[in-house]
């Protein structure tokens, strides 16, 4: 029986402890320290390497304190339009999503589209009709605001500035 | 962006991604994420693979296949080939960000090159670890 492992991250940026409340310090200490050791706990049931960073990110895409899921960033359009992927290390296998709206946890998504459809990328509507076909949870909007991101948005709404989450604001880059 | 790579008592690696992308992005601008070898990668015969940080960098350093690549060709150990894409090449044309990668042997590596990055690990019979800066 091999040993297990689990790693996680919630994004990197310039975070640093003069940027974050004690409050704040705590309450993403709090959330990640949840995250991982729920995955690591199906990996200690004998559970496979994909339930347990999927149970992983699930648990991360559910708080709004990270940039993904309902933590998600606003778009130029005040929308949230989110990616994923998943990948299996055994078969090489792997499922993906780009741009995509009002799917609740989208790593289920990539899941799904892993598992159940002959691709590895689906986008758009397209994806998000795949994730109807497939009974995968929706939320509205209003679900994904989060008022702290909201006010990131505000400062650059009107400008070409785009920004990571957790970095200053940078040029726009046009590749 | 946040991510979990893990690999399980049959020795199988995984790797899962999921952001929200950018601020304030338009013409649906896709970053790393959902690109298969840039922000997410598994095989079980080097190591499983998640990225975070400025997508478009990651997607033209091919960042998460380069880390499989140095282990698999020229038999870099998972942290050495993570300090080398990470902390040399990306840094070399602009690309901040970090990854977390695992081994089937249950290395983990966590590496970024920005002021901080989200992370957690936690290995059989090992304390859970979370840490934030650098």
């Amino acid at each position: 029986m091999h040993k297990t492992a689990i790693a996680i991250h919630g994004g990197a940026g310039t975070i640093t402890q003069a940027n974050l409340s004690p409050e704040q310090d705590k309450a993403y200490r709090a959330a990640l320290k949840k995250a991982v050791e729920a995955g690591h706990q199906v990996l200690e049931r004998g559970g496979s390497a994909l339930d347990a960073v999927e149970l992983a990110v699930v648990h991360l895409e559910d708080s709004p304190l990270f940039n993904a899921g309902r933590g998600s960033v606003f778009t130029k359009e005040g929308k949230h339009e989110m990616d994923a992927a998943i990948m299996c290390g055994k078969t090489l296998e792997a499922g993906a999503l780009a741009g995509v709206r009002s799917i609740k946890n989208p790593v289920k998504l990539a899941r799904a589209i892993m598992e159940h459809s002959d691709h590895v990328i689906l986008s758009g509507y397209g994806a998000e009709e795949f994730a109807l076909s497939y009974g995968l949870e929706f939320a509205p909007e209003a679900y994904f605001f989060d008022k702290y991101r909201y006010e990131q948005w505000s400062e650059v709404r009107d400008s070409d500035i785009f920004m990571l989450d957790h970095t200053a604001q940078r040029d726009e880059k046009f590749g | 962006t946040v991510g979990a790579v893990a690999v399980d008592q049959e020795g199988n690696v995984a790797s899962a991604t999921s952001t929200g992308g950018m601020t304030n992005k338009r013409y649906n601008r896709i970053g790393d994420t959902p690109i298969i070898g840039s922000g997410t990668y598994a095989n079980n015969q080097t190591c499983a693979i998640s990225c975070t940080g400025h997508g478009e960098f990651f997607i033209r350093a091919v960042v998460a296949y380069d880390v499989s690549c140095l282990m698999e060709y020229k038999g870099y150990t998972l942290q050495k080939a993570c300090e080398e894409v990470v902390l040399k090449k990306l840094v070399k044309f602009g690309g901040e960000g970090g990854l977390i990668a695992v081994t089937p042997s249950a290395e983990v590596a966590l590496v970024f090159n920005s002021e901080g990055m989200y992370r957690a690990s936690k290995s059989t019979g090992e304390e859970t670890l979370v840490a934030i800066y650098k």
